[in-house]
């Protein structure tokens, strides 16, 4: 019970400050266990630091700081057990180009570690350009979705339609 | 377990039989606002036995079923189908024969769910646990949905370890 | 009190509907109060068809007609009583090409409506390049904020940093 | 009234003073994530009477304060001013003789906040109403937060009838 929750906590919390110091090049974070001494009763405090900042709980970061810290986290839980399929469904809305960038690394790097078939949801012309390949969902019909295979130039067009 | 394709047929915006291979690496689904791509990942959710319908957002389990779009009138049932390569035979005994597993979900207007697998109808359960025991399933850590980023974010920390008991 | 708030619901109603239809161009929705008669009682729930679609509560849309939806409603709250001031941080982050060239074309009708002084904080390229002018904000010593004036082509690399 | 200029002084990541000129029309503010571009709006609400540490990101109002970065000490104090014309005069009558009001809101670590207009120290109610009075104010429906139309969008009915409140 709590050997087994405090065993699964701190391997993920060493894959999350890794994957934290990969998406942000640099600073520190660590997860933390807080309102409680016991572990099943605890709660699940995120801290963090990026490169020349000071370490602060997560709620006090930028929108796009805070969206990329959640995504390290979600990815340390991801590797503790790694599924055969990991879907994100439009994770990098709140992602500037350049970390937009650092994500798409970091999910080569999951591409590369894992077995896992990766499914991206995506508005981001980065993104897409960065995938193995391209599906589009279309509504040629109104209210009727359609699925096409597209190549990247096609799928500018239906992003923006 | 090798996910290799998602049928669906009737289910929300996706009223024609559609299939979205999955192929390894990694696959980018983009489209305009309010196209299907979102439904596409709720499908795969709930082929695997989601069972909140909210989580789908829907306000009841029917509300999956094909509504009826200008000039196409509503379904009665829908059907997603998830087809599953078993080659390295890691399947539960009683399903571990078949190289290829097809996992079916069916929902029939006022009438419920059914399953099957391979033809033979089973219990929810089974189903649940046949993707429990390959690491994945409707609520598995790494199916991220639309918003879920920021529920993390603003979660109290109380409610954020949920994250650390699925992977426990 | 009860009569204030009706001719507040329907003023509202009435913009929300017609903002919904220039946002979604065409389609349907109205603003309902809901789980109690009496209207300081009751709720606010929000019914939207966008074009060729089932009308339908706000919370079957997708992510990005309900931002849109969400827009509308706010806008049609500002127009009731237009403040000297409106700051928008990030609200076209879940938007594809077509629906934030719509939220652009919306904001240009408000600056010319009203006399209030629009500020648009965003990542998208289109939104920049509907503006009237752009203010970058950098780092360029980490963790110190500086504001600098710029234009459209250095706007997009110091997006990108 | 207008809003002319926000001039920031230790405010946040805004260590060195900082004018951001409001000027007509459509202006858009860009960056790189965590440059500080949500700050500003932040710093405008502070300065409009904004109370509510949580809502600033904050967990105490002196969080404001610039608390250091790599080689550089944190504040003690932070300032914002906020300039507007008043050439219309239709500010209240004990502020209205000037054509320029200048709002400051300083904060001292440790010991609060104090407000001043035009030089002339006031209640932070006085300045709530100065800008109640001209429909707008910290919570102002036109300002709208980072990942507020989330929250309105998952609102539950009962919450989200506060934006018809503040309209009324
Ligand atoms: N039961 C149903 N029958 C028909 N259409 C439905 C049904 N349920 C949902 N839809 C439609 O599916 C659309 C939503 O699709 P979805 O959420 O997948 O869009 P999306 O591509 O993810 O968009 P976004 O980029 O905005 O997130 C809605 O427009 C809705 O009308
Ligand atoms: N009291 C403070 N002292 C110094 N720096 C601070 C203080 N409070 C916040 N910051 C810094 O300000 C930054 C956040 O700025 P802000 O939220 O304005 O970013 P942003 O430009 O809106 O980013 P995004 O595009 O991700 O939303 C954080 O990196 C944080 O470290
Ligand atoms: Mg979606
Ligand atoms: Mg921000």
């Amino acid at each position: 019970g709590r050997e087994r929750l405090m065993a699964a906590f701190d391997k993920i919390n060493a894959s999350f400050k890794t994957l934290f110091q990969t998406l942000f090049e640099g600073g520190e974070a660590e997860l933390r266990l807080v309102e409680s001494d016991d572990p099943l009763e605890a709660g699940l405090e995120i801290f963090a630091c990026p490169p020349g900042k000071r370490m602060a709980v997560m709620s006090l970061m930028s929108g796009g700081e805070q969206a990329l810290t959640a995504t390290a986290l979600i990815f340390a839980v991801f590797l503790a057990n790694p599924a055969p399929i990991c879907v994100l469904d439009e994770v990098d809305a709140p992602l500037d180009d350049a970390n937009v960038d650092r994500f798409c690394k970091m999910l080569h790097q999951m591409r590369d570690l894992t077995a896992t078939r990766f499914i991206a949801i995506t508005h981001n012309p980065v993104t897409m350009s960065r995938m193995d390949r391209l599906y589009g969902v279309t509504m040629a019909e109104r209210g009727v979705s359609q699925l096409v295979s597209v190549d990247l130039k096609q799928a500018e067009a239906l992003a923006a339609e | 377990m090798q996910f290799q394709r998602l049928r669906l047929t009737g289910f929300k915006s996706f009223v024609e039989p559609t299939e979205l291979r999955i192929e390894p690496g990694l696959t980018a689904v983009v489209g305009p606002n309010g196209c299907g791509k979102s439904n596409l990942l709720e499908a795969l959710r709930w082929v695997m036995g989601a069972n909140s319908a909210k989580a789908m957002r829907a306000e009841g389990m029917d509300d999956v079923i094909f509504a009826g779009a200008d000039g196409r009138p509503g379904r009665s049932r829908a059907e997603v189908l998830l087809q599953i390569d078993n080659s390295d035979r890691t399947a539960p005994a009683r399903f571990n024969e078949h190289a290829t597993l097809e996992v079916v979900r069916r929902i029939d207007r006022g009438a419920g769910s059914t399953y099957r697998i391979n033809g033979q109808e089973v219990r929810a359960r089974d189903v649940q646990l046949l993707f429990a025991d390959a690491s994945t399933g409707a609520n598995s850590p790494a199916l991220v949905r639309q918003g879920q980023i920021s529920e993390l974010i603003g979660a109290k920390p109380s409610n954020r370890r949920r994250i650390l008991e699925e992977a426990a």
